[in-house]
């Protein structure tokens, strides 16, 4: 899933939809956050 | 400054909700919560990671939760 | 704590180089100030973003300059 092109809102949502704890997606917390929706998506 | 900065910053951030800041009431508050900024050490946090540049700030603080001048300027 | 973290935190940490973190030489400093966490407040301010989160802090410090353990712990 490529989330380059979701808002940090979506990016945010998504993470609530995997239950994955998580501060404010912004600009230098996003990569991460979008890293650790990859695993929870591979898992 | 405000009475409300002046409280603020008498004693030690520690775990303080976003709306203790001052210029950020009821309305500015919810919406800094929903986008995960609901402690003021968040809002700190995004204030160094900017680099300590007002204008940056203040145009984050407009754009995350539409802080007017005066809102961003307290 | 290491004597390097017991001088870094033995005065206000003000325009400290990141360097002066525990845990970050030359080579780590380097790969922070690449992306903009040149001065030691801004790996702070995301920390403080990040929630002060230690599991997501070191993943991050992992990911952004290579640290391995033994560095994010310091």
């Amino acid at each position: 899933m490529n989330f380059s092109n979701k808002t940090d809102k979506e990016i945010a949502e998504l993470l609530d939809q995997y239950m994955i704890k998580h501060g404010p997606v912004v600009g230098s917390t996003r990569k991460l956050y979008e890293k650790k929706l990859h695993e929870a998506l591979e898992s | 400054t405000s009475q409300k900065h002046k409280e603020f910053v008498a004693e030690p951030m520690g775990e303080k909700a976003v709306m203790a800041l001052a210029g950020i009431g009821e309305v500015l508050g919810k919406r800094l919560e929903e986008k995960g900024f609901d402690k003021a050490y968040v809002v700190l946090g995004q204030f160094l990671v900017l680099k300590k540049d007002e204008d940056f700030f203040r145009e984050w603080l407009k754009d995350t939760c539409g802080a007017n001048a005066k809102q961003q300027f307290d």
